[in-house]
């Protein structure tokens, strides 16, 4: 427990730096000296009321921190974990939270509890609504896709295995618009898809090589089609294309065949690779190697936003807010500063 | 693209594939 509190931004020097649509807000200071892995916003019951909260993540603190006011938060709860480092935060909704590479479990309210979840060759792993997280270890012949679904309490409820595809499983997607479909990447370029309540393997479609190694940010379904985002993390710079950041495609779930819809490479000037993003519902947020984020909105179809590094400090990581419209920025020293967008 | 590239669209891909599929 603390009585940390952060202080309201300095609103003028951020529109000098952003010039268009993104508003600093707040910030988020990290006191110690402990590496900034991860940020997330959720909403946190308490008591019956529920506030939009920030879950921040150094190596080994997962901190909590509660609005005071609009410009200024406060932190209220520190967990510190001995036993693992952390390398993500996973929230499930609604309520439970799942932290720290899905190995440790708290119930959130004041008789916190850290359960070990999964241990071992965790490929990826990301938490569903309906209070499930999916998770997939191992490769190929013994690879296991289990999803977990928890009670109120954050005690485990069900275990369920998916169907496993014949090649390794990088990254999953929740389907928007299809409730008990969920979508996964492979390492060697398909996208498959499950049903959820009965653990079936649909389809397993293979989209262009182009696509390698693509992390999957999100999907829909609309219509009879399935729109994916997608990242590339080893996308390499061409004449034609530009630096590709993020793609969309469309598949025909039904044939299999797919075709890319956006491209979104950074607007000239800009150097870099993607490092890590976000996306939420028509935006799309990236990280890039240089150090500065670079923000595109998917209906107009281009970038709309650059934040370059704030006090030469390098961005590590961008997360869209899940309770209003701002966008997280985090640094390697683990501050982490709040954008309306 | 063309949606006539990725062949016939069915709106209930979903329960469709769910009923091809191997249980």
């Amino acid at each position: 427990h603390s009585t940390e509190q952060t202080e309201p931004a300095d609103l003028p020097a951020c529109d000098r730096l952003n010039p268009g649509n993104l508003q600093l807000v707040s910030e988020l200071k990290n006191p110690s000296s402990s590496c900034s892995v991860d940020v997330s916003a959720m909403w946190w019951e308490r008591a019956g009321a529920k506030e939009p909260c920030i879950v921040t993540a150094c190596e080994d603190v997962v901190s909590l921190w509660k609005p005071l006011n609009s410009l200024q938060w406060e932190k209220v709860h520190t967990w510190h974990f001995t036993e693992c480092l952390i390398a993500r935060c996973l929230l499930l909704a609604p309520r439970i939270c799942v932290w720290c590479r899905a190995l440790l479990c708290s119930s959130g309210d004041d008789s916190e509890k850290q359960v070990l979840l999964k241990s071992g060759d965790i490929k990826a792993m990301l938490g569903l609504t309906k209070r499930r997280l999916v998770s997939s270890t191992g490769t190929l012949c013994n690879q296991q896709i289990q999803i977990m679904t928890f009670a109120d309490d954050g005690s485990s409820k069900d275990e369920q295995l998916l169907m496993p595809p014949d090649e390794t499983v990088l990254t999953f997607a929740e389907v928007r618009g299809t409730q008990e479909a969920l979508l996964g990447t492979t390492t060697v370029n398909s996208i498959v898809i499950w049903n959820l309540k009965t653990g079936q393997l649909l389809k397993k479609m293979h989209i262009d090589d182009s696509y390698q190694a693509s992390v999957c940010h999100g999907a829909c379904s609309e219509k009879g089609l399935l729109f994916v985002v997608v990242s590339q993390p080893c996308a390499k710079e061409s004449q034609a294309l530009g630096s590709p950041v993020f793609h969309l495609l469309v598949i025909n779930p039904k044939t299999a065949r797919s075709a890319g819809v956006l491209l979104c490479s950074l607007p000239q000037g800009q150097a870099g690779r993607f490092l890590e993003g976000d996306v939420k519902d028509h935006v799309a947020a990236a990280v890039l190697t240089s150090g500065t984020i670079a923000i595109w909105d998917l209906l107009l179809g281009h970038c709309t936003a650059i934040l370059p590094p704030v006090s030469e400090q390098s961005w590590s990581l961008v997360k869209w807010s899940s309770t209003d419209s701002h966008l997280l920025a985090g640094q390697k020293d683990g501050n982490i500063f709040i954008y309306r967008y | 693209c063309s949606t006539a590239d990725l062949g016939p669209i069915s709106l209930n891909w979903f329960e469709e594939l769910s009923s091809e599929a191997p249980p």
